[in-house]
């Protein structure tokens, strides 16, 4: 029986919403220390890795690794109907089910609602994320870095990422023009959500398709700041906390000049 | 025209 009871049900509203629009069916492999999602969009071209252990959870039963395969769209529709501070429930058999039960509590206790949904078999192939010494990391407020993604998008379709020792500067140009923007290393970091800290071993530039990264900024709820860890010829990683107990990682790979 | 390589040029499957 695999059994899980989150408190707070708002976080899987955000989770489902951090991946809905990338991934439409993936893999929620469960096993007894956490539940972790992997996909890939449908062009293969970014892969998103969630991770969610079970201290998540209020309570968490995992008598068998078992893997639920999810369609998102219809998770999502089932999570619309939740409030922020339902507690959730997902519950499904461990001997190969082919489909899971969410039950929504409301905080009150007098609201429960109950849904079943069919899983689905999906194919895809886990891939093995090599650990990676990188050359930068920029931590960052998470609501700055989905403006910049947006602002940028209306200059052209990528954006180019350069790090230096005092900053990390994103550009963008297309029809309508060029645009920089600057970030200067925070001196001093006061406010963790409104520094930004550069760690760089050596400087990178690399540049990146500002439609993904659109779509990775959907996980800007579930955290006030990002980590973006780049290397040279290596795939960038975005990256949110889930608090102390998960996180979210989005792998997109740098484009290249033919 | 750069070109965007897929996610499967970097990560072998597990």
């Amino acid at each position: 029986m695999f059994e899980a009871k989150l408190q707070q049900g708002g976080l899987l509203k955000k989770i489902l919403e951090s991946v809905k629009d990338l991934v439409v069916d993936g893999l929620w492999d469960c096993d007894g220390a956490a539940i972790t999602l992997q996909g890939m969009d449908s062009s293969h071209v970014a892969l998103v890795e969630m991770l969610l252990r079970a201290e998540a959870f209020e309570h968490y039963r995992c008598d068998r690794n078992v893997t639920l395969g999810m369609n998102h769209n219809h998770l999502s529709k089932i999570l619309k109907c939740a409030n922020n501070d339902d507690i959730v429930i997902l519950k499904a058999a461990d001997q190969n089910p082919d489909s899971c039960s969410l039950i929504l509590e409301s905080k009150n206790g007098e609201k429960t609602s109950d849904f079943v949904v069919s899983l689905v078999r999906i194919d895809t192939d886990q891939l093995g994320i090599p650990e990676t010494e990188y050359s930068a990391h920029v931590k960052m407020s998470s609501g700055e870095f989905q403006r910049i993604c947006r602002d940028l998008s209306q200059f052209g379709d990528a954006v180019q990422i350069t790090c230096s020792k005092q900053d990390v500067k994103f550009s963008s140009s297309g029809e309508t023009g060029k645009a920089n923007i600057t970030l200067t290393h925070s001196a001093t970091v006061d406010k963790e959500e409104e520094s930004v800290t550069v760690d760089l071993k050596e400087p990178v530039d690399l540049t990146f398709a500002l439609r993904f990264l659109n779509l990775f900024t959907k996980a800007t709820p579930i955290s006030d700041t990002v980590t973006l860890s780049l290397s040279q010829e290596a795939p960038l990683v975005v990256e949110y906390k889930i608090g102390d107990s998960g996180h979210i990682r989005y792998f997109l790979a740098p484009k290249i000049q033919e | 025209k750069p070109k965007q390589p897929s996610i499967m040029n970097f990560f072998t499957k597990a």
